[in-house]
């Protein structure tokens, strides 16, 4: 029941 | 040229055995400032972050910034034959293709080289800012890994709930449901028993106790753990490395369909 989200979804790339 | 002395050379083990299992491959960067890592586990939904500061080591040369790409589970085998209260240096040239552990016993009676073949490896670097959490929690880190356990057999994820009242870790299963509350407790004979709460705002956050469980094989670098929490952001657990620095793990939470 949950989708499991990405860290790039949150943080930019350097 | 690179040359690193590590006193307390058990610390760097313990690093490695935290985080072998999570991560393959990734650059350990060496500047004036430190030994450091970033690295995501191959789903992209976990990040380890690593930072001993130079400081920390009795000797520390590094002429100028490398990055040294490594296969953390062959680390994890050379670190593993370094005794505990060995002394670990780790070597290296400038645009050399290998990296040496060298570990000295205490009274200098044994001194074992390691020489270790060092990859290419293409790794994104996330951009992570200084960033204000709405809730922190700090808590014995034995008491943690307890909790991430218990729950991981009866459920999947984890919902860490932080409120006025404490910390709540919930999760449910097919057999049943858990919840476990820690209150705080500022135990001032014993601060490595602490549980320290500060909440901005009540946050509530799901993720996946694999993951945790996997984060919590750093209980042995300390006796406290952190876990920093915002609503809608990766959570933060850390791990402090004595005086000299800190093991990061960064975890994307789980959001409902």
């Amino acid at each position: 029941q949950f989708s499991q989200e990405k860290l790039q979804d949150f943080y930019g790339v350097n | 040229m690179l040359e690193l002395r590590l006193v307390q050379g058990s610390l760097l083990k313990k690093v490695m055995e935290s985080i072998k299992d999570l991560v393959n491959d990734a650059n350990f960067d060496c500047s004036a400032t430190g030994f450091s890592l970033q690295a995501m586990d191959s789903s992209h939904v976990a990040l380890v972050s690593l930072l001993l500061r130079s400081e920390g080591f009795e000797h520390y040369r590094c002429d100028r910034n490398l990055s040294m790409g490594m296969n953390l589970g062959n680390m994890a085998k050379m670190l593993k034959c370094a005794g505990n209260d060995d002394i670990v240096t780790i070597k290296a040239d400038d645009g050399g293709d290998c990296v040496t552990f060298m570990f000295e016993s205490p009274n200098q009676d044994k001194i074992a080289d390691f020489e270790m073949k060092l990859m290419d490896i293409d790794s994104e670097h996330l951009g992570i800012p200084e960033t204000e959490y709405e809730a922190i929690v700090r808590m014995p880190s034995s008491e943690f890994a307890r909790i991430c356990k218990d729950l991981s057999t009866i459920g999947d994820t984890v919902l860490i709930s932080v409120t006025k009242e404490g910390v709540r870790f919930s999760t449910k299963g097919d057999i049943g449901t858990a919840n476990i509350v820690c209150r705080q407790n500022t135990s001032v004979d014993k601060p490595e028993e602490a549980t320290i709460i500060e909440m901005e705002t009540p946050v509530s956050l799901t993720f996946a106790l694999r993951y945790m469980n996997s984060f919590t094989k750093a209980t042995p670098l300390a006796t406290q753990v952190t876990v920093s929490l915002s609503s809608e952001l990766p959570v933060v657990v850390e791990y402090k490395i004595g005086e000299m620095g800190y093991l990061r793990f960064y975890l994307a939470p789980k959001i409902e369909e």
